[in-house]
């Protein structure tokens, strides 16, 4: 664990009285290399590690009687203030229907989410409607269906042929009748480097003019989550994020990574595959987690 | 990293930097790069190009050594591909891109739909064996996936197909019981074939970052892993992990993914991998 590398280093120091900047520079290494081994983004760690170091380095850990115990602490501090505010809900339209857009890469955990999403609004006492958009997977939409079905919660869906920015727009005219008060819209996963893909999410959130833009993202997601981060939040401005699949051991560092270069907030945590397998982003949690 | 520049400490460090945001892993990069570093001292090369091109050969050298590169074929049909891995990363559709290269191949291919839990799994396999033109076994959502498997692989026999791909659900290497599962649908491979899987394919997600490791530790502890599919490289992640997993586990790449059609898969060239990490 991160606190036993520090206790080693500090011990080898611990002959030497008073600790000097480049021994707690050493002490540092340790820290940079657990946040690697974690998936946090190289220039990410970098500026982090500068924040900590101006930290660090001062009067405080040099004549500290215990500088594993500090040092964790300002790592801490400064990882969870990063992560950001723990209760960042969801934006609700004043005059319904909300929209709620997921988006993301193939295999993300978008449908699924949709889902547990939509299950969520239905507990807090809303009338969800899922919206089937994704085309082009082969069984997408009746995957969106099965899921609806088992939670009695209606979807809505023009099968494959027709054009999701279509299917989106005639979903909105389909709430108002059913009275269903936020739309969840599930997307086909693409790549942040398809120009055409990435011009149909454009579209869609001109047409629907959602109150959120979920980026849905895996947090096994290594040093790339950065660069999709980067690319979905330029181009249709994202919201904040849902992080999938941390009921494994993944020590998620793509989530400081997409915080960091984006400033959106993450709202959600995937934690499983079941319906009710959702959960606020605890930034308290994710930082030691990330930690390790 | 482009152009000649002096051989120093910041070539180095570029060249690690490099590395770790391609996702190699973090002390398998520090190791290369010491490596290199001495080998320039000892060998005094003093061109920045050379270099560059010395670690891609050593780097090369980790992935093919003793690597079996190839898909294995039984001399006695049917030959049992098992294909694993972690929800989402790509095994349904890169067994519909086997099926689909197999068959232009002139072999007759039969699909398993083992994964009987997720929404629509079954659905989906069935649009990729008609869409291919492939045979396949499919029960019921919720029945017993090693069932599934113990069904086709007695049709596979009585209608002389000459592979059989099993689908299993994504499962996460931390969930015991999921483990078990797998397990057990390896064994009835075993019983049944009377040898292990011909091929059992791990399929890992190219944007997947260190966890990679403990996805493949913990897949190789519940079946013989033979091999791994890198799906989704065709995105701007670069999957250097899989170094590790081949330097640590002894696990070869054998295909990669590369789109979503059925004909976006390739087979593994270490020495195109590597340029590539650095592109
Ligand atoms: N363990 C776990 N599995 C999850 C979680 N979220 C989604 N999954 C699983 O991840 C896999 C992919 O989920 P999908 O919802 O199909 O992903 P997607 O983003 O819609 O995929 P595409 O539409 O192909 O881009 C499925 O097996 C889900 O059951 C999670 O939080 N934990
Ligand atoms: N761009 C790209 N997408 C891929 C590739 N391989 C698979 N996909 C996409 O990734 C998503 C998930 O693929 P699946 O085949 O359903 O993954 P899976 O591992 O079977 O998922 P589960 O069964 O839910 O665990 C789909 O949207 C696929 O089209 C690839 O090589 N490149
Ligand atoms: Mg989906
Ligand atoms: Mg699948």
């Amino acid at each position: 664990s991160l606190s036993e590398k520090l206790q080693n280093v500090f011990n080898r120091l611990r002959g030497k009285g008073v600790l000097s900047e480049q021994d707690v520079n050493e002490a540092l290494r340790e820290v940079r290399l657990a946040l690697l081994e974690a998936d946090v983004n190289f220039r990410v760690v970098k500026d982090f590690m500068g924040k900590v170091k101006e930290r660090a380095v001062g009067q405080e850990i040099l004549q500290s009687l215990s500088p594993v115990q500090h040092v964790i602490k300002i790592v801490n501090e400064e990882l969870v203030a990063l992560l950001g505010g723990s209760d960042v809900g969801l934006t609700f339209a004043q005059k319904p229907p909300t929209v709620i857009m997921l988006v993301g890469l193939q295999g993300s955990g978008k449908t699924t989410t949709a889902a547990k999403l939509a299950n969520l609004m239905r507990k807090q006492g809303r009338k969800p409607l899922l919206v089937a958009a994704d085309v082009y997977r082969p069984a997408a939409i009746k995957q969106l269906q099965v899921l609806g079905e088992q939670l009695g919660i209606p979807v809505f869906a023009l099968g494959d042929k027709q054009d999701p920015v279509h299917i989106g727009k005639s979903a909105l005219g389909a709430a108002e009748v059913g009275g269903q008060d936020v739309i969840i819209l599930d997307t086909a996963g693409r790549l942040h480097i398809d120009e055409q893909m990435m011009d149909e999410l454009a579209r869609l959130k001109a047409t629907l003019s959602p109150q959120e833009v979920l980026l849905v993202v895996d947090a096994m997601t290594g040093q790339d989550a950065v660069n999709v981060a980067e690319q979905f939040n330029s181009a249709l401005g994202a919201d904040g994020f849902i992080v999938t699949k941390l009921d494994g051991d993944a020590r998620g560092g793509a989530a400081l990574s997409i915080k960091a270069v984006t400033g959106k907030p993450i709202k959600f945590a995937g934690v499983g595959e079941k319906m009710d397998a959702l959960e606020p982003f605890y930034p308290e949690r994710m930082a030691s987690r990330i930690l390790g | 990293l482009t152009g000649r520049r002096p051989v120093d400490d910041e070539l180095f460090d570029d060249l690690e930097e490099a590395l770790i945001q391609a996702d190699v892993n973090i002390h398998t990069t520090m190791a290369v790069v010491n490596d290199l570093r001495d080998a320039s001292r000892k060998e005094r090369i003093n061109d920045s190009d050379a270099i560059k091109e010395r670690l891609k050969d050593d780097l090369v050298k980790v992935l093919t050594a003793n690597a079996d590169e190839h898909l294995r074929w039984s001399p006695s049909p049917p030959t049992v591909y098992l294909v694993v891995g972690v929800n989402g990363v790509g095994k349904t559709t890169s067994i519909a891109k086997m099926a689909a290269r197999f068959k232009s191949q002139g072999k007759k291919v039969m699909l398993a739909a083992a994964d009987t839990f997720r929404a629509a799994a079954i659905d989906q396999l069935e649009i990729w064996a008609n869409r291919t033109g492939v045979d396949i076994i499919k029960q019921r959502e919720g029945a017993d996936p090693a069932a599934v498997v113990y069904d086709a692989l007695q049709a596979a026999k009585s209608r002389g197909a000459d592979i059989v791909i099993c689908d299993t659900a994504g499962r996460l290497h931390t969930k015991k019981n999921l483990m078990e599962e797998l397990k057990k649908i390896g064994r009835v491979v075993e019983r049944e074939l009377g040898r292990e899987p011909d091929e059992v394919l791990l399929v890992l997600d190219a944007t997947c970052g260190q966890n990679a490791v403990s996805q493949a530790r913990e897949f190789k502890e519940a079946v013989p892993i033979t091999g791994i599919i890198l799906a989704k490289l065709d995105g701007t992640a670069k999957g250097g992990i899989v170094i590790t997993l081949k330097d640590e586990l002894g696990i070869p790449i054998k295909l990669v993914g590369t789109g979503e059609k059925c004909e976006d898969i390739d087979e593994f060239d270490s020495r195109d991998f590597v340029s590539a990490l650095f592109g």
